[in-house]
């Protein structure tokens, strides 16, 4: 069982550092350790994120948007390891810059090769990237509805149709 | 285990029978705040078994009856029926599709259904388990799981490695 | 001071109701109540909220957006009463869809008719509301710096150039 | 109490000398995810007093001084002054300007100034305490504080309202 872990454990590292330097730059740097190696089937995991330039102390000193990206290098680096038939986002966008979103969505794009990709989301940029939206609204009050949503026709209407 | 449809019917807002299909790579879901996008996603997750009241965000379970508003009446029953290509025969081969139902009433009787035939959670969980599909697995990444990566609640983090070994 | 509190709580909860029902609609209705109203310098606050058609049970059953919008209209009605010389939003924006990014930043124009406002935001609705940016950016890894935008010529240019 | 300016220098990020004007009723501050901008609202919290690390976003207070890079090194101080127009007159009227400093050395000694003269955080509460302006004040509505009011953590709503009356 040890052996188990830390077979994948290790994997799941190398993912990190690789999926990390992809939403940041390859000039950051970040780990993943075991906090008492000694003991790998009990102990805590420990990141280390730290973007270009910075030295901070802890994941705590890392800014909303750099915390949410650090999180989402986890996701995808044990979605790597053992991919799973579709994965949900919802509103995982909302803290990032433009920037950042783009970089998000290209490794969505990447990965959709092998899964489906569900994205709620309020961000422009994130619903031009998606392959088809469903809209979802309230005609009736309190009662939900959704239709595909013709997403050219959609961007000059703006969402106030929906 | 490419998705095809999802069936919604007296499940949280979703008062109405609605049905989405999942034909492309990468489905994305958008509306105004409040109309219902987040309750798609509790539908999945509810379907393939998620008990925990606060991941479906519940007083308690009997909340995800659609609860009425001023011209409509509550439900009697919420049902979710996910449905699944069945490319990589967890069911026999003569099977195109793999569909998972689950059902509450409001007495309070549950059922959980696959391919229309009554059957335990039990069954669908042994039917999910190397598919890598399971209410608890990292494939529903909500905003909150960044947060447990972050926080490391009650060693999640540990928890989601152990997962995917 | 019981008589204080009260003459404060119950002119906060007018404000609240009126200013959720401009946040919201005019069929949305709203309370805040004391929990206990015979001891009402210990009780605890109840907010009750409930958007147009809806009888959301608590708080809880509301949507990310609809939280967020209804914490505003208390952290409002708390300001009408005591209007503070400067307000600092700081991402407020995030979970909130473009109709209600809209109706945010028109109170936030209307209040500021007596107070300054500081909005940081990612949001391209939100920088168009705003009196004058500054961007903030790293030059230097690690080192923040701050410049004054020209919005108009920014819109064009989009973000990137910080 | 009209804002006039902020100056920024060896707090946080803001290594170097930093100065905002604040002229206009509403101030929008961008950039790209970790550039600054919650650093700067940190660095207004911080002068007017507020001493939790964790509304900081700090293990320890020493953490607001910049702790260096690969090609700067760390600071030996962290200055924070913001200026207001007189125009409530909590100081005598001879003055047009409140200034109000704060300084944290590396060596653990801290000081806060009024005007450029030495004075304690006493002095300066007392002279913000009927302006509305304190660090725990509503005044500052990070994301946080919107959870605070709908978690309602440690009765965080009835000491908001009591604040206000
Ligand atoms: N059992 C129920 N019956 C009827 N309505 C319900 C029920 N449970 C939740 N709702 C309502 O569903 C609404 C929509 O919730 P949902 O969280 O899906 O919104 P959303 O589209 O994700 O919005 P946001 O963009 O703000 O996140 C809420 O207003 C809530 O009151
Ligand atoms: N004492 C310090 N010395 C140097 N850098 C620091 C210090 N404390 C924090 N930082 C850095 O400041 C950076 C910016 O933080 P900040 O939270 O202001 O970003 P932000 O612009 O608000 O980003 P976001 O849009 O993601 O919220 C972080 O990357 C952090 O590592
Ligand atoms: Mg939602
Ligand atoms: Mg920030």
């Amino acid at each position: 069982a040890t052996e188990q872990f830390m077979d994948a454990f290790e994997k799941i590292r190398d993912n990190f550092i690789k999926v990390f330097r992809s939403l940041f730059t390859n000039d950051d740097t970040c780990d993943l350790i075991l906090e008492d190696p000694s003991s790998p089937l009990e102990t805590g995991i420990q990141i280390i994120a730290k973007p270009k330039g910075k030295r901070p102390q802890s994941l705590n000193q890392l800014s909303g948007g750099e915390k949410t990206l650090t999180a989402t290098a986890l996701l995808f680096s044990l979605y790597l390891l053992k991919p799973a038939p579709f994965c949900i986002f919802d509103e995982v966008d909302a803290p990032l810059d433009d920037a950042n979103i783009e970089k998000f969505n290209r490794i969505i794009k990447e990965f959709s090769k092998d899964s489906q990709f569900i994205v709620v989301t309020h961000n422009k940029s994130t619903m031009a990237a998606v392959d088809i939206i469903y809209g979802v609204y309230m005609d009736e009050p309190g009662v939900s509805s959704v239709s595909a949503v013709d997403f050219r026709h959609f961007e000059h209407q703006g969402l106030s149709k929906i | 285990m490419k998705l095809k449809s999802l069936e919604i019917k007296g499940f949280k807002s979703f008062a109405q029978d609605t049905v989405l299909y999942f034909s492309e790579p990468v489905i994305g879901i958008v509306g105004p705040n409040g109309s219902g996008k987040s309750n798609i996603v509790d539908a999945i997750r509810w379907v393939l078994g998620e008990q925990s009241n606060r991941e479906l965000r519940l007083d308690q379970m009997a909340n995800v009856l659609f609860n009425g508003t001023k011209s409509k009446k509550s439900s009697g029953l919420a049902q979710v029926t996910l449905t699944f290509e069945n490319d990589k025969n967890i069911l026999p081969t003569d099977y195109a599709n793999v569909s998972i139902s689950r059902l509450l009433y409001r007495s309070g009787e549950s059922e959980y259904r696959l391919n229309g035939v009554a059957c335990r959670l039990k069954d669908i969980n042994n039917l999910l388990m190397d598919t890598g599909i399971s209410s608890e697995s990292y494939a529903i990444i909500a905003l909150g799981m960044v947060d447990d990566i972050l926080l490391d609640k009650e060693n999640s983090r540990r928890r989601m490695i152990e997962q995917a070994a």
